[in-house]
């Protein structure tokens, strides 16, 4: 379902080049629960962005479904992303003047052939999901980091999509509502849906079932293909 | 160093109040090094606005330093807050079109007697600290997120607090990033500085001498009370 090829992802910034991506190779099939991990600036957020198709590789190929994503148009890999992908930043991303409630309905709005009140239901039950029915109304600076994160959780599986791209999902949370967040990331794997999550904390990575290690933007280590 | 008695916070938003703080009594001697805990909306990071001096209690007495914030005039307050104080917020609150370095050195800004060229070295020092040296010109936007939270822990560690104030200070970093900045904090702490640290990852309160466990607002749990 996913395929990168040799991708290589430079940023420039005037006459500084940084090489965040060093010709990865990296391969996932519908289903897979994959845990990335690595150290602070080893390409995790670089290889989630270019992935979640918000950003394109310097090099290289990015096929999702078997299309490549360098190939397609803006409006078509905006379909493509919107349909299948649901994407949880690390820095949560919310519209910060905006209810948790209406953050959470904003991936709804470019889907086509929901009515309003589909909407509200569907963006209330991802709420509840994450245990902030109670906040609906509160805006991103009337909630604590972690509520934050929730919300910005409950609005990745929204859409209820095919792929799950979680960035340090659990980076703010305790660690009970941390087991809550893995419990449900792991009854979607197993209803079926394909997740990939970042993670820096070596015990909500165990909930995966391969895990993938990054050091200077290649992957050094990878429990599959090892299979150890 | 740091006493609260009776601290209540509450929010208001229109007509729904949240009461974030609920009659907290909290004292800190100077040399301290604390841990807190607790889940996620369980009143850490205000209790953490409260004590930096950046958000004031509903109900309640602050004393720093013996001096009663609450009667403390604005002014007074900013000095007393930027001479003894260094805070690391949970989302960085770095300036987004400003260099790492730029960064780093605003706190120096409002200090008396320092010339540029000490703030220059002085924010230099602090950034290679955390290991970004080769990073100083970069935008936040041009830096992942563990970074960031590095160059956030950085400037509140460039004025030389005698107080430091930290949120969630581990929450992006790797185990070995991590390990490298508790040890900071653990030798900031052994040469005579005081440290309260939110944290929900237990590895990393084990650096603190004391934890305390907030719940609703309250704090529930206090290792130095119960001499455990
Ligand atoms: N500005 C605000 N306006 C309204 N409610 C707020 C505001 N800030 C925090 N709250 C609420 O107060 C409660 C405590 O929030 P706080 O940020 O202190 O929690 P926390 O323990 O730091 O949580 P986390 O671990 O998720 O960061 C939460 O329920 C939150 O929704
Ligand atoms: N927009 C950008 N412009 C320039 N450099 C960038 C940009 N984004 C990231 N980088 C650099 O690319 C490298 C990889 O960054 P990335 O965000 O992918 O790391 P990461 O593994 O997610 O780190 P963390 O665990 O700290 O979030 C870092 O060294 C960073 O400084
Ligand atoms: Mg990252
Ligand atoms: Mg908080």
């Amino acid at each position: 379902i996913i395929r990168l090829e040799k991708v290589t992802k430079i940023y420039k910034m005037g006459d500084i080049e940084v090489k965040a991506l060093d010709e990865l190779d990296f391969t996932m099939e519908e289903g897979d629960f994959v845990a990335v991990m690595g150290a602070s600036g080893s390409g995790k957020s670089t290889l989630m962005n270019i992935l979640g198709c918000l950003d394109l590789p310097t090099e290289g190929e990015y096929f999702l479904d078997e299309k490549s994503v360098g190939k397609m148009k803006k409006d078509e890999l905006a379909r493509l992303r919107n349909a299948k992908l649901g994407f949880i930043f690390q820095n949560f991303n919310l519209l910060p003047r905006t209810t948790a409630l209406d953050n959470i309905e904003l991936p709804l709005l470019y889907a086509s052939g929901i009515t309003r009140r589909e909407r509200h239901e569907k963006a209330r039950n991802s709420l509840e999901l994450v245990s902030l029915s109670d906040r609906h109304k509160h805006h991103p600076n009337q909630l604590s980091g972690g509520q934050q994160q929730r919300v910005a959780i409950a609005r990745a599986l929204v859409t209820d999509p095919l792929v799950i791209l979680a960035d340090e999902p659990t980076g703010n949370l305790d660690t009970a509502t941390s087991k809550d967040i893995m419990n449900i990331f792991k009854s979607l794997n197993n209803s079926g849906k394909t997740i990939l999550l970042v993670t820096h904390e070596t015990d909500i990575a165990a909930y995966a079932k391969r895990k993938i290690l990054l050091r200077d933007g290649k992957i050094i280590q990878d429990t599959q293909s090892r299979k150890n």
